[in-house]
């Protein structure tokens, strides 16, 4: 027994804020390091 | 039982990959990221009245004969806020599967208003339990644990250029999805799907992993992602420069010119041509490198992520703790 999930492909988080005009505004409000993902503790 | 876990939502800044789940009975639908650099499955409720949450799907349970609620709550802090919620159990369709009695978390505060323009509603983590908030059953483990699936592996086909064709496939592996033979890479820590690099070269010259380091294969981060120093340096040699909007542009004429940046994992080479590490969009180009912040005490980091994945074909094996690695077909 074995499943597929289809994924679809579709346009990025960044692509709609670009598009509504908001990434500026995310990117000057919140600290960009994606680093911090793995290291919480240290988040 | 509350526990804090911080990650940040910018990792899904570009991702592009979601599927469809339905959790409760009938089932309620969700797009979600299938994340393997994370271990818990949330998703918006009816509890949640941020911004963010006007504009998703959001999980009933009583409109649910399965679901069965909990004293426990989540929080997963995000860099950029928190989603907090509280913990039920409810029978989740994944591709088929039916996964009963699966843990779930049920926002009630999302991390951040710019999460309004999400296109996807919640997160289905895909690593090991170990790094799992509330010590939350992940999906695939609990499907192990019930018997669903006849191997203790899963695997992921992302696809270049169409819309649709990528997979996530649990219990199997599609030898159509690759060339060649699987390479198996040791998993070095269990908690992510963490492994060692040997080196990382670009024109036969080292550019990073000099001595070797750890990289994680994250489904959940686009980009291919690595120490600030060692990426400054790819993308002065390659030639991009920081826009505006946070990414880092580079002429497309480049793709034509620039080496494989190659990746040595367990003695295997992984090429990855500038064809993958130049991003085109809407007649532009930009780099998919991003330098990130680690602790210095963890060592040299790279987050092999979408760009890498659409190269190699991945099977995470959890039965024996490694990483099958194969060119896609």
């Amino acid at each position: 027994t074995t499943y597929k999930v289809s994924l679809t492909r579709k346009k990025s988080l960044r692509q709609n804020l670009i598009e509504n005009g908001k990434l500026k505004d995310f990117l000057q409000n919140h600290q960009y390091n994606i680093g911090s993902k793995y290291f919480p503790s240290e988040a | 039982t509350t526990l804090m876990s911080d990650e940040p939502l910018q990792n899904y800044l570009d991702m592009e990959y979601f599927g469809t789940i339905g959790i409760g009975t009938p089932p309620q639908d969700f797009t979600v990221i299938f994340d393997t650099g994370s271990s818990n499955l949330w998703v918006p409720s009816i509890y949640c009245f941020s911004y963010a949450c006007t504009n998703h799907h959001r999980f009933n349970p009583q409109e649910s004969s399965t679901f069965q609620g909990t004293s426990k709550t989540l929080s997963i802090a995000y860099g950029t806020g928190s989603m907090t919620g509280i913990l039920g159990y409810d029978t989740v369709q994944v591709g088929g599967i039916s996964d009963t009695n699966q843990i779930f978390g049920l926002s009630e505060t999302e991390p951040g208003s710019f999460l309004y323009y999400a296109p996807f509603d919640g997160i289905l983590g895909l690593a090991y339990p170990s790094i799992s908030s509330s010590g939350a059953t992940p999906v695939f483990d609990n499907m192990w644990n019930q018997g669903l699936v006849s191997q203790d592996l899963f695997s992921v086909y992302l696809s270049k250029d169409d819309e649709s064709g990528s997979v996530v496939q649990f219990g199997g592996i599609d030898s159509s999805y690759y060339t060649g033979t699987l390479n198996w890479v040791p998993i070095s820590v269990e908690g992510y799907w963490q492994i060692t690099v040997d080196s990382i070269t670009m024109g036969g010259e080292p550019i990073a992993c000099s001595s070797g380091c750890q990289a994680i294969v994250d489904t959940g981060t686009s980009l291919l992602a690595g120490p600030t120093n060692a990426v400054a340096n790819i993308q002065s040699y390659i030639g991009a420069s920081e826009t505006s909007y946070g990414s880092m542009a580079i002429s497309c004429s480049s793709i034509n010119s620039l080496p494989d940046i190659v990746f040595t994992i367990n003695g295997i080479q992984y090429p990855v041509p500038p064809t993958a590490y130049i991003l085109q969009s809407q007649g532009s180009c930009s780099s998919g490198f991003q330098g990130m912040n680690i602790p210095t005490a963890s060592g040299e980091l790279w987050i092999l992520g979408d760009i890498f994945i659409r190269q190699y074909y991945t099977v995470f094996d959890r039965a024996n703790n490694q990483v099958g690695l194969a060119p896609v077909a």
